[in-house]
């Protein structure tokens, strides 16, 4: 059971409203102007890539057009579906990464859903790296993505950040 | 990829991943 | 008064070998979250973004160099305060300021650099302890290295409160800690570092500056404790965009908290560390102010002063 011999406490005046009280009875002007920090938190709302209720041709042209102007290269797409694009994007951070052979080309795949009439969403999955003397990365070859599990989602956050912005700004 | 709607020109996206057998949702926040 | 003793010293070590028996990777929970800003965001805006998650501190990403780069915390926010009171004809650039601005701002001020330090999560928790009493930050970032590029990834920040929350829920020996604060001689004299209630707060937030503390006690005129001031205070303060009033008084600023502040906690110098630790495992705490019976300001324990006796100390 709880110590009766202890003796620690809340210090009654530190409690905000207490506080409030005693600066008021004290007549403090600036204290009136004062309002306290409103800490309701904005409860923030998260879904699924981007949302877009534009044509779905013309979402599919927004994005290549995008990844265009970005730099990014893309298979060309299959017939049979032409809602998928894989991307390929070079993600160099200064020479550092040509020294380490460290992999520079950073694999996504950006597809377009459709979740009811006039209603599409356009998904980003990461999708490993490779190197741009076109290894592999070895995410493909020893371990699968199962396995591999000290993954930073940083880049692939920043690129597609990059991605979405350049589509903001276009449309 | 989640993302959350932009916000006095601040986007913000995450993702989840694992790390070990402990599950991380990483969220970046960066200007539009 | 032997056995309380040897129990303690038992206890003590106990939990000194639990913290070596354990890596940082145990205390992160099963699924969290962890918020990084991007260095190229304005201050004002990350500002938003940590009242708005409800928190004090977020790792840094610098997209540039693909690299973690620092965390932020309320040190910067002070440091842009002190910046403007020294230059106040700088309010535009101060709200254009970017988070790789930050840096300047230290230079300018000449205050050193919080040495953040870092440590790899499988690292024992006994270590990520000790680089964070040396390193005299509140914080540690967990980082590791994406096996695929080799790049860094921020895993986590492992503060000293979750570490002693950690310890508090996992130890049973923590009961057996009935030693008085007293004796254990690790209170701080924080009447040094005591203000008023008139006291301008711009001078209080140059003490937590120049002191290196993050909290300021206030006293009335017969030396009894009556509130504090904290450094995540200065985020409201901040964001109220009230800081640029050189004459308002730390009471008029205390006006910015929201009710969700839980108050300020204290004790006496009869307590003991199983209380202390109870209470850490119940009530985000962060610090107990020591005072007696007639409520006079004695001194302070803080979490860095917990943490320490239970690496160093018996």
């Amino acid at each position: 059971g709880p110590d009766e011999t202890s003796t620690i406490a809340i210090l009654p005046s530190s409690l905000p409203q207490i506080h409030r009280a005693n600066m008021m009875q004290q007549g403090s002007r600036a204290a009136m102007k004062i309002t306290p920090l409103n800490n309701k938190k904005s409860k923030t709302k998260w879904h699924f890539g981007i949302r877009s209720r534009s044509y779905p041709l013309d979402v599919m042209g927004e994005i290549y057009i995008a990844l265009k102007n970005l730099g990014a290269e893309w298979a060309k797409p299959s017939e049979e579906d032409l809602w998928t694009i894989k991307v390929r994007w070079r993600y160099d951070t200064g020479s550092l990464d040509q020294q380490r052979k460290i992999p520079d080309l950073m694999r996504m795949v950006i597809q377009l859903f459709q979740i009811e009439p006039n209603n599409y969403l356009v998904d980003f999955k990461f999708d490993g790296w490779e190197t741009s003397n076109g290894e592999e990365g070895s995410s493909n070859s020893s371990s699968t993505e199962e396995e591999m599990s000290t993954f930073s989602a940083y880049p692939f956050l920043h690129l597609t950040t990059r991605l979405i912005m350049e589509l903001a700004v276009n449309s | 990829l989640i993302t959350s709607s932009i916000k006095h020109n601040t986007l913000c996206v995450a993702s989840t991943v694992r790390y070990k057998s402990k599950y991380a949702t990483q969220i970046l926040y960066g200007p539009l | 008064e032997q056995n309380i003793q040897l129990e303690q010293k038992l206890a003590i070590q106990s939990i000194r070998n639990f913290l070596k028996s354990k890596t940082s990777y145990d205390v992160l929970p099963v699924s969290y979250r962890l918020i990084v800003l991007d260095t190229s965001l304005l201050v004002k805006k990350s500002l938003n973004i940590l009242l708005q998650n409800n928190i004090v501190s977020a790792p840094l990403w610098d997209a540039k160099t693909s690299k973690f780069a620092g965390l932020l915390t309320s040190t910067d926010f002070i440091n842009v305060i002190q910046y403007y009171f020294c230059n106040p004809d700088k309010f535009d650039l101060i709200d254009k300021l970017q988070l790789n601005g930050l840096k300047d701002i230290e230079k300018c001020l000449g205050v050193p650099s919080l040495d953040q330090g870092s440590i790899h999560p499988f690292k024992p928790l006994y270590d990520a302890c000790v680089k964070m009493i040396e390193s005299r930050s509140r914080r540690i970032p967990l980082i590791d290295q994406d096996e695929e590029t080799q790049r860094e990834i921020i895993v986590s920040v492992l503060t000293q409160y979750r570490i002693l929350k950690f310890v508090s829920l996992n130890c049973r020996e923590t009961r057996f800690l009935k030693r008085k604060i007293r004796e254990l001689n690790i209170v701080t004299d924080a009447s040094i570092d005591s203000c008023y209630m008139t006291t301008p707060v711009i001078d209080v937030i140059q003490m937590l500056s120049t002191r290196g503390v993050s909290s300021v006690p206030i006293i009335d005129e017969h030396g009894r404790l009556v509130n504090v001031y904290e450094a995540v205070d200065v985020l409201g303060l901040i964001k109220g965009g009230i800081y640029n009033d050189l004459s308002l008084s730390v009471g008029e600023a205390l006006m910015r908290r929201g009710d969700d502040f839980e108050g300020v906690y204290t004790c006496t110098v009869e307590d003991k560390l199983s209380t202390i630790m109870d209470t850490i495992r119940k009530a985000r705490v962060h610090r107990f102010f020591v005072v007696d019976g007639s409520g006079l300001l004695q001194g302070v324990i803080t979490l860095s002063d917990i943490l320490k006796y239970i690496l160093f100390e018996e």
